[in-house]
């Protein structure tokens, strides 16, 4: 009772499908639905495949297409979500396939298909109806054949064949703990279905997509978000929260991780694999193979590629640094943030005296290799310095400068659009000395910051 | 914090991961514009959505329906100079300032606090079974020269840090802590004269404790934010 229809569609966000020739989708529904109001009115509509969901309107348009039908495609828009049914759009079977409404259209032995309207090279008895879907000369399963989708060939000798299209679940095999697994299994291990990530019945949960986009909680597909043992879903039985999802473990050798690192962590150090073995406060981590004094599911053999090894500080779960179980039953977690992280400079080339106002170079990139903007454009950062207001500055190309004599040496408008201004690769000049700050003392004047009232100080809540 | 008691830091805030768990701290220093460190983050151009910083309530795990918490989005991080370890924090909305939120002043630049000012630090840290673990706590430090300072700690630290003295019984910062203010009172107004950086151990007894010294950088700070 709990399943939303929406479990039969696979959502693609903010895309419009546009037929160019086909005949116009249906009118917009004025009436306004949800979204699983607009999947029940499409999934019992033999000839829907697929619905608009307008945001604006609340709104939607069910679609006789998908975006593999001839002559549509695909374009963004933020007002519309795109839902299209799942049997149309995977490439793998759930059972015996005989949902199958892929567009796959030569054999396993890569015989093209005979069209299903026609009776040559092979006479048959199946005859096309929106109910049996036998299109076009796409590999269908009438008639159940526990083999999966079938059609009859071109090839006169060979009357038919199976299509060897795979199961979900033996299409796309396991590495590791499945963190990275974006196969399109939608049920557990005993046989429930999936609940879709971006909804919150019948569990409630904080996997809300938009907030994990690296984690593709596409639908209602198993995914492992968290860091547990296997790929995983919350279930559509109100009874069972979440369950793991049976999936082929890859035979073949794991890849090897590419940014390991032994002194310096990267990112937030998951490849990590030095030997610091103490928190950031010195205190000793608790092995990885012991359960005392904090129980946890972190068993190396379980997690065989996160290198559990000792004591290690290690992130096996994505979190912000390299951290552990600590040694002091108070305290369970911490993280191990004395450890470096690895700079993400690059090599410097040149340097300046003082704080580089007279830097006349040509150096045009930041520290982190990005490339200046010209001094003298507009994008992708509108400046508020400018040749014209700086022209004994020499604000020439996208040179890194110094105009407003900026403490930490000179500087650049960025190509980045995210990264408005950034410090030059270049170092301060050896034997330049900056004037201590320890002799000097200022008057200091504050204006509204830094006041609090004292009595909350002293006030229990 | 080790050693100190639940308080009031109205700067103070608490940094949380797209789970909703505190693992840094910072201070407001404009109503959309947080100072933490750099080690919390694990770049420059990371993808921050879905973090966001809770301000204006004590509780280290406040009830969604506290009618004093805030809590804000985080809409993008902008690294320090290289040395600096600090990053500043735009937020996706500005801070509403009440009783329980504030901002804190920056010292002018190249600022120098005088030796024994009083300062305090702040966050939802481990205690080491002091104060409140679930609460905000505060504890109070005096400022140390920096030449006192490299005596104890043999040379070893720069112009852009500032120590405060060792107390006979552990007073510091600790897990959970880092990123979060040491906060001097000059003329009436607290100034943000120090960011918490993770150091090896919390609280060590007799051992001064090293900061950033923020005066350093508040060019670099007022460019970001006028930028």
């Amino acid at each position: 009772q709990r399943r939303s229809p929406l479990n039969d569609f696979q959502r693609l966000k903010a895309t419009q499908l546009l037929s160019m020739s086909q005949q116009g989708p249906g009118p917009e529904q004025e009436e306004p639905a949800d979204t699983e109001e607009c999947a029940r009115r499409c999934t019992v509509l033999l000839d829907c495949r697929a619905f608009h969901y307008n945001h604006q309107r609340h709104s939607c348009q069910l679609l006789p297409w998908t975006q593999h039908s001839a002559q549509t495609h695909i374009q963004r828009n933020v007002h519309y979500d795109l839902y299209q049914k799942k049997d149309y759009m995977q490439n793998c079977i759930r059972a015996d396939g005989r949902s199958y409404r892929g567009i796959q259209s030569t054999t396993e032995k890569g015989k093209n298909c005979q069209q299903w309207r026609l009776k040559f090279p092979h006479d048959h008895r199946f005859s096309p109806s929106l109910r049996n879907g036998l299109e076009e000369n796409y590999c269908r399963n009438p008639d159940r054949d526990e083999r999966g989708p079938w059609c009859y060939t071109m090839d006169p000798a060979v009357r038919h064949q199976s299509c060897g299209i795979k199961k979900c679940e033996d299409a796309v095999c396991v590495l590791c703990n499945g963190e990275d697994y974006r196969g399109l299994v939608d049920h557990t291990e005993s046989g429930r279905e999936c609940q879709r990530w971006d909804l919150q019945h019948p569990h409630k949960h904080p996997y809300h997509p938009h907030k994990y986009p690296e984690k593709d909680l596409d639908d209602n597909y198993c995914r492992n978000p968290d860091s547990s043992v296997g790929p995983w879903c919350y279930t559509t039985d109100p009874a069972r929260e979440r369950e793991y999802c049976h999936l082929r473990k890859c035979t073949e050798k794991r890849p090897r991780l590419a940014d390991t690192t032994t002194s310096c962590f990267k990112h937030k150090g998951e490849g990590y694999r030095g030997k610091v073995n103490v928190t950031t406060s010195g205190i000793p981590c608790q092995r990885w193979d012991a359960q005392t004094p904090h129980r946890h599911h972190f068993r190396p053999e379980a997690y065989e590629c996160k290198d559990l090894r000792e004591n290690y500080c290690r992130n096996p779960d994505g979190s912000e640094a390299p951290w552990c179980f600590t040694s002091l039953p108070s305290m369970r977690v911490a993280f191990c943030f004395q450890i470096k992280r690895c700079t993400d400079e690059v090599e410097v080339e040149g340097c300046y005296h003082g704080n580089g106002e007279l830097y006349r170079g040509k150096i045009s990139k930041t520290r982190k290799g990005i490339t200046c903007q010209k001094w003298s454009a507009v994008s992708p950062h509108t400046p508020q310095i400018s040749p014209a207001m700086f022209p004994a500055m020499r604000l020439e190309e996208n040179y890194c400068r110094n105009p407003d004599n900026d403490s930490h040496g000179p500087w650049c408008y960025t190509m980045d659009p995210s990264t408005q201004f950034d410090y030059c690769a270049i170092k301060s000049c050896a034997g330049d000395k900056t004037p201590s700050i320890l002799e000097t003392a200022d008057n200091v004047v504050f204006a509204e910051c830094g006041k609090r009232d004292e009595r909350l100080q002293l006030k229990g809540r | 914090i080790i050693g100190g008691r639940p308080g009031n830091s109205p700067w103070t805030v608490s940094i949380r991961n797209r789970k909703g768990v505190h693992f840094c701290g910072g201070s407001l220093v404009k109503e959309q514009w947080v100072i933490s460190t750099r080690q919390c983050f694990s770049s420059c151009d990371t993808d921050l959505s879905s973090y966001e910083v809770q301000l204006g309530t004590l509780f280290k795990d406040p009830s969604p329906s506290d009618p004093d918490k805030q809590a804000l989005p985080i809409l993008k991080l902008v690294c320090g100079p290289s040395a600096s370890d600090l990053v500043l924090l735009k937020l996706a909305r500005p801070a509403t300032l009440n009783d329980r939120v504030a901002l804190i002043c920056l010292p002018p630049e190249r600022y120098v606090v005088p030796e024994n000012t009083e300062c305090e630090i702040a966050g939802w840290g481990e205690t080491g079974g002091t104060g409140n673990k679930t609460l905000l706590n505060v504890a109070k430090l005096p400022v140390l020269s920096n030449k006192e300072c490299n005596m104890a700690l043999r040379g070893q630290v720069k112009e852009s840090e500032l120590c405060t003295a060792p107390l006979r019984a552990g007073v510091g910062a600790c897990e959970g802590d880092y990123g979060g203010p040491l906060a001097c009172l000059t003329h009436d107004c607290w100034v943000l004269e120090g960011v918490i950086t993770p150091i090896r151990v919390c609280a060590r007894k007799d051992q001064p404790a090293v900061f950033t010294r923020v005066s350093l950088y508040v060019d670099w700070i007022n460019k970001v934010m006028r930028m």
